[in-house]
């Protein structure tokens, strides 16, 4: 269902971003940063993967190119037969926001809407900005499931941060999407209410959905049945993972 | 160092906070959330403390009353000899940015500024807001050990996620305070970065500090001395960590 071919990803940082300070400091500079060099990957439907790696790896890059969120700098990134590259900007947020389901590593929840907002957020993108009886059932289970059925109505500053990254996991799966990118969705969680997360997680693999998630955590790679490894912006290993 | 004494913490949402939803929906909502139900603890100088307990506990709740970013509904809080409630908000922001550095679970760093500049924020808050030779020379110290060193001109949305964490890390540190309050200070950390920073954190609590952590994690918890648990905004359980 998705299909890597080569993919790499460049920031350029010219002298404007860098502000005042380059003029002055010389060498030991990066003025481009080479987040992904080059990686071929294909991910069947249904399948669970775990990305690991250290710090600035490039796990979150790769994940934002997986999501249609970000265009690779070269190669090739062919997602349900799409060719990612010939589709427009409309064509693209079409795509992701009928397929992929995405929980990001700093939430992006929007500060003036309630958590029943921040949830149902992902519907508005399609159809006519009414919100069905249906959707607002789904919206409710949802966050029973996640257990914030009692924060409705708190807005994002008004939650602790696993609450906060609680309403973005919901709203990942408003939409009912085939494939679920979750960056770092457990993060802040305590180990019981990981334990739910991964729970429901696996129960949405096991109904078919494809699961990519980025972790630091061994315990929760093993919940995946494969685990890839990066390092520098290319992948170092890739594997059945230990519960195989 | 630190002494609490049945410190309460209680948040109040009106109806103008909860928006129109409240209206329709009656029952079930909440509109006072008792965030700390009576907490009292002493800390003494020089403690490793790890706080644990489930999302939502009031973990971040009680860190913010600790480190004077907030002030508890009632109860007592005399800290290195201050009765804080009997200091004005100018004088708690002096006592704050002289002893304490405080790793956000969001980390709150500037967007327009860079890392050298977010790790020097809190020098811009005492004296003249200009950056001695020394405090340049710290600076640079610090960057390195939390190994950022080749990112100092980027901006956070230029950084990942665990890039961002290390600022935060660094940003805390640069005005060598005495007592360290790190909420989940390595969420967004790989194990090998973690292991720095808890190595790093650890030569401090040698060195003296006062180090008290909010972690999910049992294996951050393990470098503590002292294990404190919450649930449901009480502490439930207080006692020496495995390790010692
Ligand atoms: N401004 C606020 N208004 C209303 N309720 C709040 C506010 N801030 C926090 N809360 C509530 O207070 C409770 C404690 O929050 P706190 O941030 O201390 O939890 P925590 O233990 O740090 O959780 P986590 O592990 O998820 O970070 C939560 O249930 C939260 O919803
Ligand atoms: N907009 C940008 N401009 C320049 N460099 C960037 C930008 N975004 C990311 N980077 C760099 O690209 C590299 C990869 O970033 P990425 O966010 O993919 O890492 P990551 O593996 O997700 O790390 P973490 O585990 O800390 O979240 C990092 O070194 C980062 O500094
Ligand atoms: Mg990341
Ligand atoms: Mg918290």
């Amino acid at each position: 269902v998705v299909r890597m071919t080569d993919l790499r990803k460049t920031y350029f940082m010219g002298h404007g971003s860098g502000g005042g300070l380059f003029g002055k400091r010389g060498g030991g500079e990066v003025l481009t940063v080479h987040a992904l060099r080059g990686v071929s990957l294909e991910f069947r439907e249904g399948e669970y993967v775990a990305i690991m790696g250290q710090s600035g790896s490039g796990k979150s890059t790769m994940l934002n190119l997986l999501g249609c969120l970000d265009r690779p700098t070269s190669g090739e990134y062919i997602l349900g037969g799409y060719d990612v590259a010939q589709l427009d900007d409309d064509e693209l947020s079409e795509v992701r926001s009928r397929s992929i389901g995405f929980i990001f590593q700093s939430y992006n929840l929007i500060q003036q809407y309630t958590v029943t907002e921040n949830i149902q957020l992902p519907l508005t993108y399609q159809g006519n900005g009414i919100i069905s009886e249906e959707a607002q059932e789904r919206t409710m289970e949802l966050a029973r499931l996640v257990g914030l059925h009692d924060r409705l109505d708190h807005r994002p500053n008004q939650l602790s941060g696993g609450q906060q990254q609680r309403v973005a996991i919901a709203r990942s799966l408003i939409n009912d999407p085939y494939i679920i990118l979750a960056d770092e969705a457990t993060g802040n969680l305590d180990s019981a209410t990981s334990y739910e997360i991964m729970s429901m997680l696996g129960k949405l693999n096991d109904a078919g959905k494809t699961i990519i998630m980025v972790t630091h955590e061994p315990d929760i790679a093993e919940y995946a049945k494969r685990i890839i490894r990066m390092k520098d912006g290319v992948i170092v290993e890739d594997g059945p993972s230990p519960r195989m």
